[in-house]
This record gives structure tokens, C-alpha cells and sequence, in this order.
């Protein structure tokens, strides 16, 4: 049982080594085992160093940053043991342009795999979208679906963005 | 296996019956503040066997159903179907389409529909175990809970860590 | 001296009904005392009520919804009894760009009593700035200011938007 | 009254000397993730006297000395200056202009001044008391935090009345 979890930890530090590589545009990160020697029970801990910076405590990183570790973390896991489907509300909310960008390719690189649906208002994250919906609520109090074509997709980013 | 359709009916603000249809491939959701964008997440939760009225944003279980608008009045039932393709085969059932169906009263009684078949809560939820499906910081991320996955203290952390093991 | 906080309460109500319908453009609001006959000790409960919307619970409201609700808690308080500056970091985020409106509005107004100094990604919240910092870390781990003028604002605004 | 200019040298990964010259209206920070930006309001924050490590995201005080990059080695200490036109008087004191600044080291020891005098930390809070400078969700709203306001219970949301009352 414990050797198990071993097996799977090693695999699972690897994958999140590669995925945190790749969102970040380099840098370095590792979990690692609370208590080694108790495998059975010991909790994980999260390292994570951006590009150029220090191997610091997660909470110096900057809201950005902890947002794209998780991010690193959870694709990380779906790598790994993917699920068939997997809804996402606003995670791509506190990232910049340069984040967003790595973010959004290395989805489309799970695509294939996994079924996505995701909320969001960015933009870029939306030219992604292989369907696209809108929500409005005209009539006050009950929302309606309307079905987008991705040129449009556009100009709706201007209602959020 | 991936979602083929989802249909709402009376579920928080969609009163209308309402049908999504969407494709193996990566669908977006947009729109303003407050139309409804969580409220279909919350939907295809919940109809997958949800049962933490907390992580499904309401106090009570009846905060499900659509509770009345300006020119509305409130309904006494909610009901939500989602159709998944199943060719698959992967959860292991003889059906190339599997529908699950969730209905719930204002008097907070239940029903549960597998292929149109009455069924229990729990023979959905062990139709889903062990695949990830519905299971909070893995299929679902929840709008502001991306970080959660980073506070959560390192003997919480091994649960998930469990979970993807 | 329970006298003093009813008094000072009734101001708080108003002032929060007046910047919350400011804020949503319309709907409702009221803050309440949980114990109306325990004054020196009652709690203080929120209720708000979007344009259109029934009142319901603040858990009901969606994310953007509440951010802006808090925004309107904490205008309503500052309208009462400034506080010489105000660091506000982020606070727009979850904000479409209609609310994101209305909230740069307001926030022009309280700019006569109130230094504010915001940190934000959001391009209309950049046009109201009477003095622009951008904070680059060309060296990595090095933060280095800038000033901004307000032309190359817009620019910026596509590595955050 | 308001702030004319906050000076760091150290603090966080702001290691050279640096200097915000404000205005009275609205000032506006950008730029990308993780580039400093929240570390200024951290600044501000501590150098106003906040001695919550956790509201100043770290674990320990010693956080907030630079300590190091690619090229640079940690510092031994930081300090931060904000100097505030006083020309309204409303703190009651003779000054015009106030300037306060504070000094970390390593070993843990802290300086503070105030027009250049060194002081203790006890007279910075009493010159800033009732004027809500510095307090967190009326002064300060940090990342991630603005919803906080309405998520405290009532109970708690009573102490924040109780100060802008
Ligand atoms: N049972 C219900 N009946 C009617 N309306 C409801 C019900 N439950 C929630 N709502 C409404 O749904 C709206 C929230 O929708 P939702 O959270 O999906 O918004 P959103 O599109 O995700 O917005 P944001 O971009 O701000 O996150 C609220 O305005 C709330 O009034
Ligand atoms: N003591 C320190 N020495 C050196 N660097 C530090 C120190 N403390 C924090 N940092 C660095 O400061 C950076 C965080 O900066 P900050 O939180 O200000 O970013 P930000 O501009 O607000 O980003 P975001 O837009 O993502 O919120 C982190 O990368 C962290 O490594
Ligand atoms: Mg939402
Ligand atoms: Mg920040």
C-alpha cells in the first residue's frame, strides 16, 4: 500500500515537474513527502520556483503565480489519471497575457483526452473554444443561452475583458 | 466519454427548460455578471450526484429551484438530464448513451432516473466511483477555489494526492 | 453608547443603499441588526438585491456580484468616515466591464476626499489614473518601477486584460 | 493629508533603492504576474506599523528582506520610508510634512523614525489611531480579499461598523 503511493508519488512529481515547466516558461518545482519514512500517512508538500527566482514558501508567490501553480498542479493530476470530463470556473482569472498564453496551449494539449468546459472572460481563452456560449438575462432574474459563432466571440470579450 | 447534452429545467435561474449542447472538444461559457454562467456548472454537478449544498453555493437544497423573478413566479420542482456518450464503454455498462436524471420537490423529496429507469442516488454515484467524475479539485474547479488546491494543508493534500495515485 | 452606534448605524444603511443602487445601477440594499434590542452587542447582517432580482442570501449572488456588494460596503463606509488613503489591490477583478464602469465612476468620486492608490489589470480602470507605475522585473527576482505616461497605458493593458 | 512618496530599499524583491513620488489623486500600479506589484502595498502596509506577518503574506518577519535572485545576494536588512504631507493638521500634530520609516534586520531587531527621530513602534500607532490608517478591509484590501468584507460572520462584521461609526 505505502509502496504503491510511492510508485504513484514518483510519477505524479514527475508530471507536475514537466507541467509546471511548461506554464511557467521554466523554472523548477517538486512535492515531496512530508515524512519519507511513513509512507502510509505522510502529507505532500508543494516547492515551486519560478523562472529566475529563489526556491521559496508558496505563499511569496504573487496571486499570478499561485494561481498557475495550482493550475500546474490539477493538469499535473489530469495528465496522470484523466478524468472524461472537466469543468473550470474562471480559473484563468488572475493571469497575465504571457500565462494566459502557456495556459491556453497546454489545454488545448489535454483536449484531446479530456472534454473541457470552462467560464471565463478572456479573451484568448475564449479564441480557444471549440463551442462557444453565451448566457444573458434579458428578462430580469431568468437567464437565456444563445450559441455564438467565434467571430462574435470577440466583441463579447468587451463585456468582461 | 464525454458530455453530449445537458438540459435544465426550473434549476436556479434558468426557469425555462434549457438545452446545451456541446462537443468532446473544449466549450466556452461567457457573459456578464450574474446571468447564470456558475449556476450551469453548478447544474451539471449537482445532476451527477452532488450532495454539498455548500459547494453547490445555496444554504438549503431548495435554493436549487428557480425561487421567482420580476415578472415570474417561483416553480416547486427543478429538474436536470445530462447525456454522455458512452461508446467507450469505460464505466463498464452495457450502453452506448448513458442519461442521468436528478429531480427535486420544494418539499425536498427526490428522484433519480438512470436511462429513464428510476434509480437510487447511489447506484448513480457507484456508476461514477473511481473515475474522478463530480470530485471537487479534480473535475470540478469552483469559481475563486483555484488556490485551494495550493492551502490545503499537506495531510489534506494526501487525500488528493490518493485520488490521482 | 449603544444610542451612539444606532445613530451612526442609520447613516451606515443609508450611505450603503445610496452606493450600492449607484453601483448595480439600481436594485436594493439594507443592512440590518440581527438583535435590534441588544445594541451593544447585535451583529450586523447585509442584504442585497441586484437590479431585477429577488433579494436572497448573499451566497446566491454570483462572484461578480459579490465583489461588487463589497465594493459597495466598503464605499459606503469611506463616503461616512474617510480615511485619509486607500491600497486597494485587485478589487476589480471579478468585475464585467459594465460594473467595472460604474465602479471607476464612483471610485472618481470619492478620489476629491480619498488618495487612492490601486493595483489593477484592468485597461479602464488604467484610464483613470491620475499617475500610472509599471513594475517590471527585467532582472529576474528584481522588481524595477517605471513611470508610465498615460498614451502607453492602453498598451499595457495587453499583458494584464 | 496624503502621501507624496513611499521609499523602499530591500524590501521583498524591490532590493535597489526605490522610490514612488504619488499624487493626491488616483494612482494606478501595473504589470504581470509576480512582478512586484502587491509587494508595494506590503510596504506601504508595514511601514505604517502592521505587525501581522500573515497580512503581510510571509511566514516569518525576515520574508520581507530581499533574500536574493539569479545575481544578487540576500540583503541584511530593509527600510522603508513614506513620507505624507500634513498641511491639514489632522493628525493633530506641528508637522507638515511626516515622514515615517522603519528598519528590519535579520537578527530580527527593528528601528523606527519619525521626522528622522527614532521613536518606538508604540508612537506610530498612537499618532495613526482613529484615523483608520492602515486597517485592514477600511485602509487596506488585500489580493484576493475584497469578499472578505461580507464573508464574515455578523458578529465580526459588528467590529468594522463599530470603527467607521
Ligand atoms: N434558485 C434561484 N432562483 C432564481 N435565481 C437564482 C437562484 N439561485 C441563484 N440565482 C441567481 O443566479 C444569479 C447568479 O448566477 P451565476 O452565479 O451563475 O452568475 P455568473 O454568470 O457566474 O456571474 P459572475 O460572472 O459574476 O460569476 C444570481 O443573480 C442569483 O440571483
Ligand atoms: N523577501 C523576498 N526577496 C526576494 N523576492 C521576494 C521576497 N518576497 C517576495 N518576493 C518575490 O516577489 C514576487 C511577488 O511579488 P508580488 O506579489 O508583488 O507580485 P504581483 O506583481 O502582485 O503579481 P500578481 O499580478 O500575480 O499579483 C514573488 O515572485 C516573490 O518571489
Ligand atoms: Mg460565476
Ligand atoms: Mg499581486
Amino acid at each position: 500500500m505505502g509502496e504503491k503511493f510511492a510508485a504513484s508519488f514518483a510519477v505524479l512529481n514527475e508530471s507536475f515537474g514537466l507541467v509546471f515547466k511548461e506554464l511557467f516558461g521554466g523554472g523548477k518545482s517538486m512535492l515531496s513527502l512530508a515524512d519519507p519514512q511513513n509512507l502510509l500517512e505522510s502529507g505532500v508538500e508543494i516547492n515551486a520556483q519560478p523562472p529566475g527566482k529563489r526556491l521559496q514558501h508558496l505563499s511569496l508567490l504573487s496571486g499570478g503565480e499561485k494561481a498557475l501553480a495550482a493550475i500546474a498542479l490539477l493538469f499535473s493530476f489530469l495528465r496522470v489519471k484523466p478524468v472524461p470530463f472537466c469543468i473550470l470556473d474562471e480559473i484563468d482569472t488572475a493571469l497575465d497575457e504571457a500565462n494566459l498564453a502557456r495556459f491556453n496551449s497546454y489545454l488545448q494539449r489535454l483536449a484531446g483526452k479530456i472534454q473541457f468546459i470552462l467560464i471565463s472572460h478572456r479573451k484568448k481563452t475564449m479564441e480557444r473554444a471549440d463551442m462557444l456560449y453565451g448566457v444573458t438575462m434579458e428578462e430580469p432574474g431568468v437567464s437565456k443561452l444563445i450559441s455564438v459563432r467565434l467571430g462574435a466571440a470577440t466583441h463579447l470579450e468587451s463585456s468582461a475583458g | 466519454m464525454y458530455i453530449k447534452r445537458l438540459e435544465m429545467y426550473g434549476f436556479k435561474s434558468f426557469v425555462d427548460r434549457t438545452t446545451l449542447e456541446l462537443t468532446p472538444g473544449i466549450t466556452v461559457v461567457v457573459g456578464p455578471n450574474g446571468c447564470g454562467k456558475s449556476n450551469i456548472a453548478d447544474a451539471l454537478r449537482w445532476v451527477l450526484g452532488e450532495q454539498s449544498v455548500r459547494l453547490l453555493r445555496g444554504t438549503r437544497m431548495d435554493d436549487l429551484i428557480f425561487n421567482g423573478a420580476a415578472s415570474r413566479k417561483p416553480l416547486g420542482f427543478t429538474e436536470v438530464s445530462v447525456t454522455m456518450d458512452h461508446s467507450d464503454g469505460s464505466l463498464g455498462l452495457d450502453y452506448r448513451e448513458i442519461t442521468v436524471t436528478r429531480r427535486l420537490y420544494r418539499d425536498g423529496t427526490s428522484e433519480y432516473l438512470l436511462n429513464r429507469q428510476t434509480c437510487r442516488l447511489k447506484e448513480i454515484l457507484e456508476m461514477f466511483m473511481d473515475t474522478g467524475i463530480g470530485k471537487e479539485a479534480y473535475s470540478f474547479i469552483g469559481q475563486g477555489r483555484i488556490e485551494e488546491i495550493l492551502n490545503s494543508r499537506p495531510e489534506e493534500r494526501r487525500l488528493i494526492f490518493e485520488e490521482a495515485a
